[in-house]
This record gives structure tokens, sequence and C-alpha cells, in this order.
């Protein structure tokens, strides 16, 4: 919610 | 058979402390070099992210590579059984479905000793990528506490805007707003309140409180706390365990609507 990123948009799984 | 035994116990207290309320359960990975744990919290905003060299520990052998699914508010749980100045060891046999955990006082003359149930745990590991940050701040860990805390109650979420003059947490809500700014010390004689900044490239990011304040939970591991940024990626909020390794939170950022 209000634009909230998640993290694994940033990690990636192998 | 994997055994690892930690004369000073309370570092285990403090750990289970800093990160039995982000997360329910995680796997503890042992390997003849070490514990290693990498779980997401359950919204998958923020990662855990936790190292124990085996050479940090008094006695340590891993025969086998062990996974050990925990259900971390009972280890927690049990780990406070143990008194502050205990020495804590942690067994467990290949294949086992329980881990054991005894606890001696410094002068032999008590023993406890636990045994707990591991269960079964299907998680998926993140590639965390080596990253050059924009910023690094390290600062006293009991000062970002504070200013997570007092900012909490202006709002949500805490804007962190870092020059190479210092740094400044921002919150603003319904009742108005609050800054607090930092400057980097003039003076580096007690090196554990002290306040530097090493920037390559001014940052400005925001990112939720309630995340922030869980991860203040580790303030007793470490007199300083490091913060990694660098536009547009997760925040790194590092705890060193002593000689043992680290702890370090993932934050994801919030992004304007």
């Amino acid at each position: 919610p209000h634009g909230q990123m998640k993290i694994s948009s940033f990690f990636s799984s192998p | 058979m994997f055994e690892a035994r930690l004369v000073q116990g309370s570092l285990w207290k403090k750990l289970l402390e800093s990160i039995k309320d982000l997360l329910n359960e995680a796997i503890f990975d042992c390997s003849s070099t070490g514990i290693t744990l990498q779980a997401m919290d359950s919204s998958h905003v923020s990662l855990v992210s936790i190292s124990m060299n085996s050479d940090g520990f008094d006695t340590y052998r891993c025969d086998r590579n062990l996974s050990m699914g925990i259900h971390l508010p009972s280890l927690s749980k049990i780990m406070k059984c143990a008194g502050n100045d205990d020495i804590i060891t942690m067994k467990a046999t290949d294949d086992a479905d329980t881990v054991s955990l005894v606890f001696e006082s410094q002068n032999n003359e008590k023993v406890s000793d636990y045994e707990m149930k591991l269960i079964d745990l299907d998680t998926e590991h993140l590639g965390i990528p080596e990253t050059e940050y924009s910023c690094v701040v390290k600062m006293p860990s009991s000062e970002f506490q504070r200013i997570c805390r007092d900012l909490s109650q202006l709002g949500d979420s805490v804007v962190i805007a870092c020059t190479k003059e210092g740094v400044k947490f921002s919150a603003s809500g319904e009742l108005g707003t609050g800054n607090i700014k930092l400057c980097q010390s003039a003076s580096t004689d007690k090196e554990e309140e002290a306040v530097v900044v090493d920037m390559n490239e001014a940052v400005c990011l925001t990112f939720a409180l309630r995340y922030l304040n869980f991860f203040a939970k580790a303030t007793p591991l470490s007199a300083q706390v490091q913060l990694s940024m660098s536009k547009d990626v997760p925040l790194v909020v590092e705890y060193k365990i002593s000689e043992l390794g680290f702890l370090r939170f993932y934050l994801a950022p919030k992004i304007e609507d």
C-alpha cells in the first residue's frame, strides 16, 4: 500500500 | 553431527529478540563455515540476512550441511530460559527433527537442556548482489532506535536524506512535521558514539517506519549500526554480531504515489 515496494522485486531467485 | 558452543550465549538471546517479531519462521543453514539465515517477512517488504562464522564460536562442528527449519517465537521462548551469562550450545544430529539447546552457567553448577522440534520449511533464497552504495552512514544504534521511535509519532514513513554534511530523517503526518539532523562527528574519540558519513552521491529515500522499528530491536547487539543507501534500491541496516558476523536487514523503499 502507499507505494511500498516488495523486496523480492530487487533480488533475484537463483 | 552439528554442534556450536558460544560462551557469550547472550548473543543468541539478543539475536532472537531482534528477529522474532519480524519473522515467524526461518531456516538456519549450518555448514562447516558457519550458520546463515535468510528470510523475508510475511509481507515480502523486508529481508533478514544473518551470517555467523564458525571461527567466532568457541567450539564448532558441522559434519554435513544441515538446514534447520525453526519457529522463531518458540526458539526465542527457549532462549529466554538461558541466563544472560550462560554458555549456549546448539546441537543436532544429522537428519534430526529436533535441535538441542544446552545452557551452562559460568561456574558449571547449573546445566539445563531443552529440545525443540524442527519444522518443514520450503523457502526461496534470493540472490543479493554485491553493491557499492552511494551513502554509508555509521551511527550509534541507540540513536537510530530513538529517531525511528520518535518519528513514528508523526507519520508512517521517514525520508532519509544523506549529504556529505550529515544525514536528515524527516516524517510528516496529520499533526505536523519533524526533522532530525545528525552531523558527522567532528572528533571520533569514542568510536561507538561517532556519526560517520561516507558519501559518493547524495541520496534521498523514503522508508516505512514500521519496519525500521522492527530492525531497531537489534540495538542491544551492537553499539553501532550501519545504514547503506543508493537511489531506488533497498536500504541495508547492519548490526555486527560481536566477532561472529552480522545481522542485516534489507528494506524496500517506498515510492511516491
